[in-house]
């Protein structure tokens, strides 16, 4: 009952265009882009979540790594002397992270 | 990164070069002479092997090769050095005690100076150290930025019987050395001029003050001053992360120095550098057991930060150098490491060889790991004749290390030298070699390189071609020296005119399979090498016990 009533506001909603237009537009025709529009907002509900997944995951592996890496290079100039890390090296691994 | 592995990794760790048993170091710190003992602080991370949570690492020898590991000398635990027990240096008063100065950082990140003493004068291996109940005893003055007021000098006495020291900062873009008078070390008087100042060179760090004799080779006391005597000012430039260093007069009255050559003065980039290689926040001390100066240098990496955490260490000191002025030039300092170095060699082989353009030749030594060579090099005369007489060959004026295509650059004269760290097919080296050229008016122009393009297979690791030119005077060989230990190559030209230090990680060229070459890769010339190469033993670095007092250098 409960997903009939789910669908029911969505077909209502329909309904008074499926009368202006119900001679074109067969029952079947009517409820197929409710599915598409169903199965295209899961998949992509479903992408976002594996996306922010990702991100996540990735996210804390990088920020943890980052941390590492540029948090001595900051750590030392934000303490105030003078860079410690081989930033050069640094640099080149930037530039990898970036390509 | 590289997929570096223990066995890489572990070999990378010196064997006669300082370095703590694990985690980050950098500067040195208050290096003396004590009661029979030569006393190091480093600055040292005792957490990690990256810069921060900063002490003051402590160790004592008997002859600045074989070091003991004591206990951490000072610890970050006052308002005023919460954030940091940072550079500083040691001062021998008139009735022999110590005073120490040194950096703190703050609970709020301002750089203040500190004092320090030996909490029992007694104990002849400085193991506890007491803080002034007055600290700090300086704080930046007006116009000086919190951040901008670090490493004070070794304190010097002036004409009139107080102490004077000099600490590095900066207004806007200008370098400058602020100048202290002292009586007690307490309190303290601020000059309105500056020891020194150079425009756009950035903030001075870790500046060193001292005098060296015109006529003399042997070292002098920081106090000393005279008309046979010039003074040097060096200074580590925050920016580049070099250390300059610059001779001229120093002025005792109103407390200035002028430099002899005002274009190459402290800090440009013209500046003479006490290394070409990786050498940075060195500190010199007057050894009065032996009247030397002592200069020593940290040696940072050049590998990557996730290669130093899976190895679990980071950087090493240079031997320690004496330090003098060339009484020949005049013009620069001259640098050799200390005589003590010699008791750690093992056996030696002594060659002679003659080699002809585009040569490589084994030198067999068997593993090349730890090394010492000293050689000595002649090019050909009638090459020499012929290149010189040869009005075609226009004035060199652009060649340089740097930017010169390194080894692998042929020029009619050079490069000729050693490939050091190499693995059998030369997949991986370091060479280390002199490059001859014409200088102006027809003159011999040599450059000292290391080049360490091609000394490992990793990709994260910079590679960079080190060197300067080398003053070579009339009459005179060509002359190099080459400390290799493991990932650290240190190389001098002419008796220590020129230096490099260099870091190198090969994969393929370790233990045993580590070799030596001699090549020749010049077009025109055949070279004359006669050389002696010693192994070289392990200072068997160790932590303090009871055992080891009394026991004579080894």
């Amino acid at each position: 009952m409960a997903s009939t009533e789910a669908l029911l506001p969505v077909t209502s909603r329909q309904d008074p265009l499926s009368e202006s237009r119900s001679d074109q537009i067969p029952e079947t025709r009517q409820r197929r882009p409710i599915k598409v529009h169903l199965a295209v907002y899961s998949g992509l509900l479903l992408i976002a979540l594996y996306v922010a997944l990702i991100v996540t995951h990735d996210g804390s592996t990088a920020q943890h790594g980052a941390k590492d890496e540029t948090s001595t290079e900051s750590r030392a100039r934000l303490a105030g002397v003078s860079e410690k890390s081989n930033d050069r090296v640094s640099r080149l691994s930037d530039d990898r992270k970036v390509e | 990164a590289f997929a570096w592995n223990n066995t890489m990794l572990s070999w990378q760790r010196t064997a006669f070069h300082f370095q703590p048993e694990k985690n980050w170091m950098n500067d040195p710190n208050g290096p003396l002479f004590y009661k029979g003992w030569y006393h190091f602080f480093y600055q040292y991370n005792p957490n990690a092997a990256v810069w921060g949570d900063i002490v003051w690492g402590h160790a004592v020898s008997k002859d600045l090769i074989h070091w003991l590991y004591l206990p951490i000398a000072m610890v970050p635990d006052q308002w005023y050095d919460a954030n940091g027990v940072w550079t500083g240096s040691a001062t021998f008063l008139d009735d022999g005690s110590i005073v120490m100065l040194y950096t703190g950082s703050t609970d709020k990140f301002v750089q203040v100076q500190n004092l320090a003493y030996p909490d029992d004068p007694s104990d002849p291996l400085l193991l506890k150290w007491a803080k002034f109940s007055g600290n700090p005893v300086l704080v930046p003055p007006p116009g000086i930025g919190a951040k901008d007021f670090r490493d004070p000098t070794t304190a010097w006495k002036t004409s009139t019987g107080k102490w004077r020291i000099t600490i590095g900062s900066k207004i806007n873009r200008t370098g400058i050395s602020l100048i202290y008078d002292t009586t007690d070390f307490k309190t303290y008087e601020k000059h309105d001029t500056l020891l020194h100042q150079v425009p756009n060179t950035g903030m001075w760090e870790c500046v060193d003050f001292y005098p060296v004799s015109k006529t003399q080779v042997n070292g002098l006391d920081t106090s000393v001053n005279g008309p046979d005597v010039k003074h040097v000012i060096k200074a580590s430039m925050d920016d580049t992360r070099i250390d300059h260093y610059a001779i001229g007069t120093y002025y005792d009255s109103n407390g200035t120095w002028v430099p002899d050559n005002p274009s190459i003065d402290v800090g440009i980039s013209t500046a003479l550098r006490y290394d070409y290689g990786k050498f940075y926040a060195s500190k010199t001390f007057y050894d009065q057991n032996k009247g030397r100066r002592i200069l020593w240098g940290w040696i940072g990496e050049s590998d990557s930060e996730d290669a130093d955490v899976q190895k679990g260490w980071s950087s090493v000191q240079g031997i320690p150098r004496t330090v003098v002025l060339d009484t020949r030039t005049r013009k620069n300092l001259v640098q050799w490491p200390v005589e003590e170095i010699k008791s750690l060699r093992l056996s030696s082989n002594k060659f002679d060889m003659t080699i002809g353009p585009g040569t490589v030749v084994p030198v067999d030594v068997g593993s090349a790991t730890q090394l010492d060579i000293e050689a000595e090099f002649e090019i050909k005369t009638e090459d020499l004749k012929l290149f010189f007489d040869d009005d075609s060959v226009e004035a060199d004026k652009k060649f340089s290390c740097e930017t010169s295509g390194g080894s692998t650059a042929r020029g009619a004269l050079g490069p000729f030298g050693f490939s050091v760290l190499a693995d059998e097919s030369l997949s991986e080296q370091t060479p280390v070699y002199f490059y001859v050229t014409k200088g102006k008016h027809s003159k011999l122009k040599t450059v000292f390189c290391t080049d360490t393009s091609r000394s490992t297979m990793a990709n994260d690791v910079v590679k960079p071609i080190y060197g300067s030119f080398v003053p070579v005077l009339k009459g005179e060989k060509l002359t190099m020296r080459i400390l290799v230990d493991h990932s650290i190559v240190e190389g001098f030209a002419q008796g220590g005119r020129t230096c490099i230090t260099s870091r190198v990680y090969p994969t393929k060229a370790i233990y045993g399979a580590t070799k030596l070459f001699l090549f020749n890769n010049a077009i025109d010339a055949t070279v004359t090498a006669s050389f002696k190469v010693w192994q070289m033993n392990s200072a068997f670095i160790h932590p303090y016990s009871q055992d080891d007092i009394g026991v004579p250098s080894r």
